[in-house]
């Protein structure tokens, strides 16, 4: 059951899912539950939303975890959010303001044939678990398969490659389903936020330029109040900026897309550590790492309340 | 032992380039060896300066550092035994729940 459901340790695929039906049918008058499509080996893509149902038009933030399959702490992270959002719901002014004003969705897991690859076979596993018969490597980067300067620098035409583009944009049907769902609700959607791992940043568009996005001064503010924020927690420094000149340049890159695609703020998370465990965080860190990431995403929700 | 064991012996390496040719030497060494590169995501990300940690398997293990010795690259061992840092980060608190 929900309550059983350990938010300190990782789960599996299948635990994840059971987990999403039962806040479904604990807390149906916050949670809903529901899928976009299926994934390349039809796995039901499944997002939760969040929020007071209103027949008033509702603002909402996108939250996707576990684009890159190794990178388990994003989707621990996601249910964490969604634990959060249940709980404090009754005690907390704040999350009480948010889930009246806003929608949240939730895709706890948006690679899923990866994550379940990842732990069943390779632990280390980044990509989809789409087939390429003609060449013999497996998988796409569903980082690199979106609609924005597709496949150009920082991205690869080698399937063997991790970030292989793959043969055509939204090629990945999990992509595809998502930017299906975005493109659909762009005027409703007001941030995106998508958890990987690992770098202690905090990063934001351009990935696949030098160049500074038009809203660069409410984007810059809002990302700075937020690793603030998520310092006073632990005292764990993130680094933040464009993706680009932060990290490194990549094109096809899912905040790229989602701020062409008209959502002011798109940010992309890159959570604990910066390698003395890398991928391998341990599960008595899940805590520490997500009790200070909520705190900096609700800086950012409180933030694109706000005028800019 | 989970999955099949596979990892152990397995390390993760961190090296930091501080020169173009170091640059060039590592890139190298990832395509020949075909590492898993932990970060950055590609070889073509790797510069003066970047932080690359690569994942290498124990049967390519010796040759590898052998190799980068050779080059004179200062490198670091961020995890010495990749299937005991695994077995760390799944069972462990499960374990203790269930006694």
């Amino acid at each position: 059951s929900e309550k059983g459901h350990d938010y300190e340790v990782y789960h599996s695929l299948e635990e994840i899912q059971n987990w999403m039906y039962d806040m479904n049918k604990t807390y149906s008058d916050l949670v809903h539950m529901f899928s976009i499509g299926k994934s390349y080996e039809k796995r039901p893509l499944f997002i939760l939303r969040l929020g007071k149902t209103s027949q008033t038009y509702k603002r909402a933030v996108w939250i996707d975890c576990g684009i890159h399959a190794r990178e388990w702490i994003g989707p621990a992270f996601c249910q964490w959010f969604v634990k959060e959002v249940v709980q404090t719901y009754n005690n907390d002014p704040v999350m009480q303001m948010f889930l009246n004003r806003l929608y949240f969705y939730i895709m706890p897991v948006l690679n899923v044939d990866g994550y379940h690859f990842s732990w069943t076979n390779d632990r280390f596993w980044r990509k989809t678990r789409s087939k390429s018969y003609r060449f013999g490597c497996n998988g796409v980067d569903a980082n690199r398969n979106w609609n924005v300067q597709w496949c150009d620098e920082g991205a690869s035409s080698d399937p063997c490659d991790d970030i292989y583009c793959g043969p055509f944009p939204e090629s990945e049907p999990e992509v595809k389903a998502v930017a299906k769902f975005l493109r659909k609700r762009k005027h409703q959607i007001k941030a995106y936020l998508s958890f990987h791992a690992y770098a202690q940043m905090l990063l934001y568009p351009y990935s696949y330029k030098y160049e500074e996005i038009p809203n660069f001064s409410c984007v810059e503010s809002a990302a700075h109040k937020a690793v603030n924020a998520l310092y006073s927690v632990h005292g764990i420094r993130y680094r933040y900026g464009p993706a680009s000149t932060t990290m490194y340049v990549s094109s096809g890159s899912s905040i790229d897309w989602a701020y062409k695609n008209g959502i002011p703020y798109a940010f992309a998370f890159e959570l604990r550590d910066t390698g003395h465990y890398g991928f391998l965080l341990p599960d008595s860190l899940i805590k520490p790492t997500c009790t200070e990431t909520m705190l900096a995403v609700k800086n950012i929700t409180l933030h694109l309340l706000k005028k800019c | 032992h989970l999955y099949n064991n596979r990892y152990a012996g397995d390390q993760v390496i961190r090296v930091t380039p501080t020169t173009d040719e170091e640059a060039e030497v590592v890139r190298n060494i990832n395509q020949q060896f075909k590492t898993d590169l932990w970060q950055p995501s590609s070889t073509f990300n790797i510069r003066t300066g970047t932080i690359v940690d690569m994942h290498i398997e124990k049967n390519t293990l010796q040759t590898f550092l052998a190799w980068l010795q050779q080059t004179g690259i200062q490198y670091r061992i961020l995890i010495p035994d990749l299937q005991q840092e695994i077995e760390k980060q799944h069972g462990f608190k499960r374990g203790r729940s269930r006694r």
